[in-house]
This record gives C-alpha cells, sequence and structure tokens, in this order.
C-alpha cells in the first residue's frame, strides 16, 4: 500500500459518503445518474467476485463490503425510497447504459490477464468502470447548472482514479513485476472523461462561481 | 505460468 493508493481509496469513499449525504441530507436525487449508480453496483459486484476466496487484508476486505453495500444501497434508494424516488430525473437520464455494459462484456472476454472466469469479470469490472461515469456527465451536460454536493461528487470520483494512476506509476518503478497494463489504461481513459468536468469545475472555483456545464 | 500478482487492489 502506498500513499497515492490509499489517498486514492479515502477520495473514492469521500465521493461515495458526499453521495449519501446528498440523498439523506436532502431527500433528493436531482442532478444524480440512476444509471450510473446502477453501472458502479454491477462494476463492485463483478470486481469483488474474491470477496470470499481471496484475503488480502482486513482494509481490503472491509473496503470492498463498504463499496458493495454502499453502492447496492444507493440504487435501491433511489428505486425504493418515495421521496428520493420523486425526485430523480427520469427524463433526463436517458443514456442506454446496457450498452455499455455489453459492450464491456463482449470486449472483456477478448482483452483479460487469464481466460478464467474471475479474471474475465475482473478486466470487465475495470472497462466498466471507465464508462459508468458517461451517462452521470450526459445527465449534467443536459440539466446545465450542477448543484454543489453533485459537482463534489463527481470531483472525488474523477480524482480517485487519477490518484491510481500515481499509484501504478509509482508501484511500476518500485516493484520488480508490476504490470497492470488493463487497468492503467482503462484508468487513464476513466480519467480523461472527467477532464472537461474539471476544466468548468476548475473555472467555477477558481472564479467562484456556481458550476455551469456548457449545454 | 507467471505467479499471479494478486488482485490487491480495490
Amino acid at each position: 500500500m502506498n500513499a497515492f493508493r490509499l489517498a486514492g481509496d479515502i477520495t473514492h469513499l469521500i465521493s461515495i459518503l458526499v453521495l449519501l449525504l446528498k440523498i439523506y441530507a436532502t431527500k433528493s436525487c436531482s442532478g444524480i445518474s440512476l444509471k450510473t449508480q446502477e453501472l458502479y453496483a454491477v462494476v463492485f459486484l463483478a470486481r469483488y467476485l474474491d470477496l470470499f476466496t481471496d484475503f488480502i487484508s482486513v482494509y481490503n476486505s472491509v473496503m470492498k463490503v463498504v463499496f458493495i453495500l454502499s453502492s447496492v444501497a444507493i440504487v435501491w434508494c433511489m428505486r425504493r425510497h418515495r421521496a428520493v424516488k420523486r425526485s430523480y430525473d427520469k427524463e433526463l437520464d436517458t443514456f442506454r447504459h446496457y450498452y455499455l455494459v455489453g459492450a464491456c462484456f463482449v470486449f472483456a472476454l477478448l482483452v483479460h490477464e487469464k481466460f478464467t472466469f474471475q479474471e474475465v469479470f475482473w478486466a470487465f469490472s475495470i472497462y466498466l468502470e471507465a464508462v459508468a461515469i458517461i451517462p452521470q456527465l450526459v445527465l449534467l451536460q443536459r440539466s446545465g447548472n450542477v448543484d454543489n454536493l453533485t459537482g463534489q461528487y463527481v470531483f472525488f470520483l474523477g480524482a480517485y482514479r487519477a490518484l491510481y494512476i500515481l499509484n501504478w506509476i509509482y508501484r511500476y518503478f518500485t516493484e520488480a513485476k508490476f504490470s497492470r497494463w488493463i487497468a492503467c489504461i482503462s484508468g487513464l481513459v476513466q480519467t480523461a472523461l472527467y477532464a472537461d468536468f474539471f476544466y468548468y469545475y476548475f473555472l467555477s472555483w477558481k472564479n467562484n462561481a456556481k458550476l455551469n456545464l456548457p449545454a | 505460468a507467471k505467479d499471479e500478482v494478486a488482485k490487491d487492489e480495490l
């Protein structure tokens, strides 16, 4: 474990806590894409299949459980909770995310480290995570203005993978046999997707203005 | 086979 990875995991956890705060404090999920949340639940369920088979560390197992439970809880809340469900931007959140799931699964069948059930699902979860934010970014573009908590949520979510890239660079130079190409390249694509959001987020922060994304 | 680098990352 290195500082970049720990910072990345904590940033990831913060993004989830910010989202939970927004939903529970405001009893609203306006501006949040249910499709992105569903994709994240699939990402964690597909990636942590080894939760019961490979024990890495208490930290690793606890964080896996937290990520799985929180992502499922957010989806459940946005689908079932009466008050929250009413505020869901159903007509704006129309990205066909099933195509993303299908494309990533096919790609994982083609490109993986080893052709085993667990490895294919791991690669699938890595590819899916890279594109999971797309429905959310599309929703933000359509709704134009971004409320603070949603903006912070997307910012931390993007920042965590950028920290992971630093972690991979660090591990590449410090560990003899470290090669995590699938995660590295996918992580670069993932962070690049946030690039324009980061740009407008920084501008709004610098000008102390409200975050408005160009339609 | 290359000994499996355990998926120690989240």
